[in-house]
């Protein structure tokens, strides 16, 4: 699974 | 989006909402710690600062901009318009305590050491110990008023909610951010203590008295 660089939660 | 992260955001805004109610009606400050709301109003800055960058969804713009806005009413209300009962004797939790340490770990443990990821990083474990001085007063005075708990029990739920989330998100969707679960773990534990205070006194109508 790959880390989230741009954040899309608040 | 899945249903334990819009719970989680309901949650949020709820306890945001009761926080200005209470402070709005009853014209009083009183039992609010006016640090933990000036750390969250840092939390949201440096989070939201993409706000102006990146467009994820309406949804998400519209939240950000009710959370900032209202978290620097909430500062307002309590430093300025009604800074008369503001407590200060007993919100005395030093925040340069938890605003380093936040800076250098953010420096230390990032996914990338671009400016908006380290303000992002370093909201994040802001704000998994920005509500320690408003537990910290409630252990100071010994109690909390029922619509202060409540506040906190909702402001503590949507972290646990977003863990639920995060979950859910690395069994469907393979996604997952290890500094955000981590940190909202950890935010999530601080509340505990106050959970089962919650749960066994204040929802059979009692007092929220902490043993002093």
């Amino acid at each position: 699974p790959q880390v989230e660089e741009n954040h899309d939660e608040l | 989006m899945n249903i334990f992260r819009l719970t989680g955001d309901l949650a949020h805004l709820l306890a945001i909402i009761i926080l200005l109610l209470k402070i709005w009606k009853t014209r009083s400050c009183a039992g609010i710690s006016g640090k933990s709301q000036i750390l969250f109003a840092i939390v949201y800055t440096t989070r939201y600062l993409d706000l102006v960058t990146t467009y994820v969804s309406a949804y998400n713009t519209l939240m950000k901009i009710f959370f900032l806005g209202s978290s620097f009413a909430t500062v307002y209300l309590i430093y300025v318009k009604f800074k008369a009962t503001y407590d200060h004797n007993h919100d005395t939790f030093r925040i340069e305590f938890l605003i380093l340490p936040a800076v250098i770990l953010a420096l230390l443990i990032n996914h990338a050491f671009t400016p908006l990821e380290i303000l992002w990083t370093f909201s994040i474990y802001l704000e998994s110990v920005a509500i320690l001085p408003q537990l910290f007063m409630v252990s100071k005075t010994g109690e909390a008023e029922s619509i202060t708990s409540h506040y906190l029990f909702a402001l503590g739920s949507y972290r646990g909610l977003y863990i639920l989330n995060w979950i859910y998100r690395y069994a469907m969707e393979s996604h997952y951010d290890l500094i955000a679960i981590v940190a909202g773990i950890v935010q999530t534990v601080l509340y505990c203590d106050f959970f089962y205070l919650y749960i066994t006194k204040v929802l059979k109508g009692k007092k929220l008295q902490l043993p002093a």
